[in-house]
């Protein structure tokens, strides 16, 4: 996994 | 952002509009499910914490803001403006059985042990099942007016769309999130049956009535 704490798709 | 993920947002935001509209229009909110209504509210408002803490874009933050208050209205028009056209006796889903199971697993498996991210997790869990209440209210009704097939296909179609999403991302820019792909995954999965039904009667001007 790449994505922690900023997620910037809705 | 990509085209799947544009063409992904503006179905969503399309969904959305076309609900409020066909509540507002028909001064009527029948054959809705205001369980699920309740269900996407809670999903945009733990999703969407992050409007305080992190600026992503323009964009980003009015669609946020906007899928907010649009829930928060829809709950309104439904619970209290047109409260004696909502169909609640066809409205009997459990939603417990979505919100226990699902704070349990935002639990167990997200990115961050934060409560931000579990919050975020909690989201991405539970929207991948809370249009079960109204799937659940059409199969017991046996009926879907046109325009809330139209409201159901378009919500449907986002995160299908964004499924295209990833995988253009994974390729473009390495970019996964297993917690939103398997989600998302789920989340189509459950609207197979209905897509199905759309395309082989509503689209060819039928009414989305199921076989008895």
């Amino acid at each position: 996994d790449t994505n922690s704490e900023i997620h910037d798709e809705l | 952002m990509n085209v799947f993920r544009l063409a992904g947002d503006i179905s969503h935001l399309l969904a959305i509009i076309v609900l409020v509209i066909k509540i507002w229009k028909t001064r009527s909110c029948a054959g809705i499910s205001g369980r699920s209504q309740i269900l996407f509210a809670l999903v945009y408002t733990t999703r969407y914490l992050d409007l305080f803490t992190n600026f992503i874009s323009a964009y980003n933050s009015a669609m946020k803001i906007f899928f907010i208050v649009a829930s928060y209205a829809t709950i309104f028009l439904m619970y209290s403006k047109f409260r004696a056209t909502y169909d609640h006796n066809h409205d009997t889903f459990r939603i417990e059985f979505l919100i226990v199971p699902v704070s349990g697993l935002a639990l167990l498996v997200n990115h961050d042990f934060t409560p931000l991210e579990i919050l975020w997790t909690f989201s991405i869990y539970l929207e991948s099942v809370a249009i079960l209440p109204q799937l659940f209210m059409v199969s017991k009704t046996g009926e879907a007016e046109t325009i809330t097939s139209h409201y159901l296909f378009a919500l449907g179609s986002y995160r299908t769309l964004y499924l295209f999403n990833w995988i253009y991302r994974y390729y473009a820019e390495g970019f996964y999130d297993l917690i939103a792909i398997i989600a998302g995954l789920v989340q189509s999965v459950l609207y197979c049956d209905f897509f199905y039904l759309y395309i082989t009667k509503v689209l060819k001007g039928k009414r989305l009535s199921l076989p008895a």
